[in-house]
């Protein structure tokens, strides 16, 4: 989503 | 991903299923604390809600999915199915004491102020605290069986793994989780003191560990 972080780890 | 990623989240995998295993063959929670399992399963079930939002890959989603999975039927084990064992007399750390402080520095610090991100954030935190009930309980008895440090090792050795896996993302790909790793290293400083007595009493001992 827009402005939000992408968290590819565990 | 890199070896240490990898590594890491085997470890994790390894340690919740040793609890799990446990508590299983024995029928038994005895020296568990409920309340650190309870911790782990809010931290995976307000981290992983953006498996409803985005793809990041296929072992992405099941290894969140299995994690969630695990982390509430320890719970089950320990709260329904086993209870009878359960030490609650000794589980008595005050988690309001975790919980207050860590949802106001979840809302102070996060990289957006959107409930996904808050909730993350505050996950990431919780996660680095969860394991003080554990701990504080050890510390009351005395004593730990040594499946349960067996347990508190691997997942000692995945924070340290991810730590590494950070220091490697750094310099591969620019990558740099502020958050994460700062909480990240918090916790991972928790674990020094039990790493010690572990190798110190448990693998020389060979037996339970038990506290001067």
């Amino acid at each position: 989503a827009e402005g939000e972080a992408l968290h590819d780890e565990l | 991903m890199n070896i240490f990623r990898l590594a890491g989240d085997v470890s994790h995998l390894v340690a919740i299923i040793i609890l799990l295993l446990k508590i299983w063959r024995s029928k038994s929670c005895a020296g568990i604390s409920g309340k650190s399992q309870v911790l782990f399963a809010l931290v995976f079930s307000t981290r992983y809600l953006d498996l409803f939002t985005v793809f990041v890959s296929v072992y992405n989603v099941v290894m969140k999915v299995v994690f969630l999975a695990l982390s509430y039927a320890t719970v089950y084990l320990i709260y329904m199915r086993f209870r009878n064992s359960y030490d609650s007399e000794n589980d008595t750390f005050r988690v309001e004491f975790l919980l207050v402080p860590v949802i106001g520095l979840s809302f102070l610090e996060n990289y957006a102020f959107t409930p996904l991100e808050i909730l993350w954030t505050f996950s990431i935190f919780l996660e680095a605290v969860a394991i003080m009930p554990q701990l504080f309980m050890i510390t009351k008895t005395g004593e730990a069986e040594s499946i349960t440090t067996h347990y508190l090792f691997f997942l000692g050795l995945y924070r340290a793994l991810y730590i590494a896996n950070w220091v490697w993302r750094y310099h591969m790909e620019g990558f740099f989780d502020q958050i994460a790793v700062v909480s990240g290293v918090v916790q991972t400083i928790f674990y020094c003191d039990f790493f010690y007595l572990y190798v110190t009493r448990v693998l020389r001992g060979k037996g339970k560990m038990s506290l001067p």
